[in-house]
């Protein structure tokens, strides 16, 4: 089984969208695949329109079997829902006196034969619930926006990343998606220079900005299902193409 | 002293952005201001262009007075960094049997004479740290870019605000400032005036999308400095002056 966290410390770069349109064009070409939602806001279900009675708070407390916690989303694509409740996980990681950082990986490994790809849904910031996401999967998918802010924080993100591949040698920023790319906008194509210089074989080709994609989530549907065709879907569904041909 | 947090859990809304160009803007009006960044990324002090040895995350855990932490940024601003080191504090305050809420409140104490203003920019998310930057403050100042993640990400978080009134009953959400508005884009006018519906007299006049905001942090200036006279600049000054005003 894949692993993949979708991840940048900096907030509203297209992280959760591409959670659910990866996960979902994945499930689309017969993959099985589970969509985790580590994030306290649980946007995840809404994007989806869809909801669960338990969360991966209460899985890694060990309330809930994690097979009792999956939602079937679509057809080949489960959820595990996040929310307010991981807000409470992340105290009892911190309480802990050793191997809080395995928290989740532990508490999930029972589905790992169940799935080909597992897709992990990040907070923005960094703290116990980001490292312990980390720790669970294999490959990182980092989002970034063709802003200074957001190239800063891609930069302070690749050098948290490398602290923590000390303790776990498989991860490796595998992917980084530019978004939001207008290319009226003179400082998208200087930020993608920029980005190509740093990350170049790391880099894909970049999530176009479309009203679509922020409009979609208020229908709980798919980019695919909302605006089949549009340039949302067409870069989601080469992103899709990309991450399955790198199997 | 008032103390303001620019606040919401959604990352991406423009909560930095606003942060600074509020604090730099009441500065310009001689007024004396903190600006307090209790966020990891600790991008405040970038967008400003300047840095200091210490955080809030020393201030906090008693390392470093208060005083000792500030940064001269601008006549009459001064900034206390913050950074990689408040992982560490959520630590600490998680692990505190009780009063960890109040933190952050009883090590700034000692400035509250010397300020007439403090701003704290704070992190996406709700944890440990989010709570201790609303225990500190009085009012909230709610940035929300016109989307619906967004959007209901505003209605989660007044949610969280609510269950914290009973413990801190002066907290109050006082602003709620729309960002990233754009005339050209039908569904802004649509969440605009959801907005109105829920919000009425706390919507203040939106910040309209204009990429020299983006583009200022790339220099370490605001955007008065920037640039001055554009829709960016104008706007802030509009909530510099509606701040004042309600003295
Ligand atoms: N390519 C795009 N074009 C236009 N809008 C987009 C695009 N990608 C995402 N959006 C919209 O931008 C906003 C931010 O995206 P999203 O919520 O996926 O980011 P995020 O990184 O998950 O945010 P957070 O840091 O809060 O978790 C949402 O309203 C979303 O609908
Ligand atoms: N009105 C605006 N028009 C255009 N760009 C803007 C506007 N406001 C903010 N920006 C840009 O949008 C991005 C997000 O803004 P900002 O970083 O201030 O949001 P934030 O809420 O602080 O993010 P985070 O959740 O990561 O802390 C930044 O690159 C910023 O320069
Ligand atoms: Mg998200
Ligand atoms: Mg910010």
């Amino acid at each position: 089984m894949r692993r993949i966290a979708i991840a940048l410390s900096k907030g509203g770069v297209g992280k959760t969208t591409t959670a659910v349109n990866l996960a979902a064009g994945l499930a689309q070409q017969g993959r099985r695949v589970l969509i985790v939602d580590a994030d306290t806001q649980g946007q995840a279900a809404r994007m989806l329109g869809v909801q669960g009675p338990h969360s991966l708070a209460e899985v890694a407390a060990g309330d809930v079997a994690p097979t009792a916690a999956l939602v079937a989303a679509r057809p080949g694509l489960w959820l595990l829902p996040g929310g307010r409740g991981l807000a409470g996980l992340k105290r009892v990681i911190d309480r802990k006196e050793f191997g809080g950082e395995r928290t989740v990986r532990e508490a999930l490994a029972p589905l790992d034969e169940q799935f080909d790809f597992a897709i992990v849904d990040t907070a923005p910031g960094w703290d116990a619930l980001a490292v312990n996401a980390l720790f669970y999967v294999n490959e990182v998918l980092a989002p970034v926006s063709l802003e200074v802010l957001a190239l800063q924080g891609l930069i302070d993100f690749t050098q948290n990343l490398r602290s923590l591949q000390q303790y776990h040698e498989r991860l490796h920023l595998r992917y980084v998606l530019p978004t939001f790319y207008d290319r009226r906008v003179r400082k998208s194509d200087e930020i993608h220079r920029q980005l190509q210089s740093h990350f170049g074989a790391q880099l894909c080709q970049p999530i176009r900005y479309n009203v679509r994609l922020s409009e979609a989530p208020g229908f709980g549907q798919t980019i695919y299902e909302y605006a089949a065709g549009s340039p949302g879907a067409d870069d989601y569904q080469h992103l899709v193409t990309k991450v399955m041909q790198d199997e």
